[in-house]
């Protein structure tokens, strides 16, 4: 969607926000 | 035609029938596949907090929309449930295809037996279908609600932490191709408005977020010879 502004960086994910990685 | 608001209100209700249309409340194979591959199967307690969630919300809808209004909350209810269960197993999928890809790892177990996460994730699909039908139906056809069941009341109801919801809204919106341009800005707002003031609330995990990441930093400092 080009009107949202992803913000996670490379190397973020759901994973890493979780404390899953 | 030209665009009025009830306009816009119905296009958007129809686009989520449309959605819920191949909705399906089992988890495809591919997903299976996914859960199997676990050290631990995620499948039965995935299956009960959906359940969990949607016995929760059919309650605490029932009661904010006032007897008079039952119908339209069970019809509303039962629309939600669909979308969330179609929604969840969607998301997953798409978010573990990219997680696979990013990090090439294949067993998720950690990920898909983390509460906070599946209940983070439960709450953006209803707050998606709440945004649509909740503001939407008072629009069409004057439901008097009684209780403001716009963002954050399906944190309440859900006794979610609100930095635990802004973490999933990013990959949520990345795997949900079929959200429209309204559903996107109104979850944008939802993480404006997480960051603005509910993230600082005295018992966010914010704070020991940021904690860690300045103890982080301060080990990376440390390991640093000085003469560098």
């Amino acid at each position: 969607p080009q009107d949202y502004h992803f913000g996670l960086e490379e190397g973020e994910g759901i994973s890493e926000l979780f404390d899953c990685d | 035609l030209p665009q009025t608001p009830v306009r816009t209100a119905m296009n958007t209700i129809q686009q989520l029938m449309m959605n819920l249309n191949s909705a399906s409340d089992k988890p495809s194979d591919n997903l299976i596949s996914y859960f199997n591959n676990c050290t631990v199967n995620p499948t039965e307690g995935i299956l009960d907090r959906v359940e969990n969630v949607g016995r929760i919300f059919k309650e605490r809808f029932a009661k904010a929309v006032g007897q008079g209004c039952a119908e339209i909350g069970s019809q509303a209810t039962n629309i939600l449930i669909y979308c969330v269960f179609e929604s969840n197993y969607n998301f997953n999928f798409m978010n573990l295809l990219q997680e696979e890809e990013r990090l090439s790892v294949h067993n998720f177990s950690k990920l898909l037996n983390n509460n906070d996460f599946h209940m983070s994730l439960l709450a953006c699909a209803v707050e998606v279908v709440m945004a649509t039908y909740g503001r939407n139906a008072s629009q069409t056809d004057g439901m008097n609600i009684e209780t403001d069941l716009s963002f954050p009341w399906i944190l309440n109801v859900l006794d979610l932490k609100a930095f635990d919801f802004y973490k999933v809204i990013e990959s949520f919106i990345k795997a949900e191709p079929s959200l429209t341009r309204e559903m996107i800005k109104h979850l944008e707002r939802c993480e404006h408005r997480i960051m603005e003031s509910l993230a600082w609330q005295s018992d966010s995990p914010l704070f020991d977020h940021i904690k860690q990441s300045k103890e982080r930093e301060g080990q990376a400092d440390q390991s640093e010879p000085t003469c560098t």
